[in-house]
C-alpha cells in the first residue's frame, strides 16, 4: 500500500540512536 | 543501523540538491547532488549532516526533489506544472525559516496530500538577502483540484492564518517574467 506518514510519526524518528 | 526490514520505507526515493551561486560557472555546475533518501531513518540520518536552512549563506538553495526529477524548469517533469511560493521577510530567516522548510520536507516524504501527492515533484528553498523563499512544485499547473488540495494542506501545514495569501505560478510564466511580476494562477 501506499506508504503515508503523518508529521508526528516522521518527528519521533528525529533524535533516534539509530539516525545519529 | 538497523536490519533493513525494521527501516521505515518512503512511498518515494528523494533526492537532495545544493546550489552554491559561484557567477564564474554555469548555473548548472553550480547545483550539486547530494544524497538520495528512501526510508524515514535515511531522512533523518541525512537531515542532522547538512546545514539548518539559516545558516546557509544568501544565493544557496536546497531542493529536494523525487528521484530522477531535476530541480529545474526544463525538466520534462517540471515543464508543465508550477509551484506554491512562500515569500518570507527578512526576519522570519531567524524566527521560523527552520520550521518552515522541515515542515514542507515532512509534507513531502510524509506523501501528505492524499492522491494528489504524485502531482509533487518536490520543494526548493532560495536563501536571499532580500527574502528567502519556499515552493512546493507540482507537475502541472492546469490540474486545478490537485493544485488547490495541495495548496490548502500545505497553508495548514505551515500553520499560516487565514489572513496570509501564498500563491500558485506556472513555471511557463514565471519563466518569462520577473519573479516578482509572475501571475498567481490560484492562491489560498
Amino acid at each position: 500500500g501506499k506508504k503515508q506518514y503523518d508529521r508526528e510519526f516522521l518527528l519521533d524518528f528525529q533524535f533516534m540512536p539509530a539516525c545519529i | 543501523a538497523p536490519p533493513a526490514e525494521q527501516l521505515h520505507p518512503l512511498q518515494n526515493r528523494w533526492a537532495l540538491w545544493f546550489f552554491k551561486n559561484d557567477r564564474s560557472r554555469a548555473w548548472h555546475d553550480n547545483l550539486q547532488l547530494v544524497t538520495k533518501v528512501d526510508t524515514v531513518e535515511d531522512f533523518w540520518a541525512m537531515y542532522s549532516h547538512i546545514q539548518l536552512a539559516s545558516k546557509l549563506s544568501s544565493g544557496c538553495d536546497y531542493a529536494l526533489f523525487k528521484d530522477g526529477i531535476e530541480p529545474m524548469w526544463e525538466d520534462s517533469r517540471n515543464k508543465r506544472g508550477g509551484r506554491w511560493l512562500m515569500s518570507l521577510a527578512k526576519q522570519q530567516r531567524h524566527s521560523e525559516l527552520d520550521r518552515l522548510w522541515l515542515e514542507t520536507l515532512l509534507c513531502l516524504i510524509g506523501e501528505s496530500f492524499e492522491e494528489h501527492s504524485r502531482e509533487v515533484c518536490g520543494a526548493v528553498l532560495n536563501i536571499r538577502t532580500k527574502g528567502d523563499k519556499i515552493a512546493v512544485w507540482t507537475r502541472e499547473a492546469e490540474n486545478q483540484t490537485g493544485v488547490l488540495h495541495i495548496g490548502r494542506v500545505y497553508k495548514e501545514r505551515l500553520g499560516l492564518s487565514a489572513k496570509t495569501i501564498i500563491g500558485y505560478q506556472a513555471h511557463a510564466d514565471t519563466a518569462t517574467k520577473s519573479n516578482s511580476l509572475a501571475k498567481n494562477k490560484f492562491v489560498v
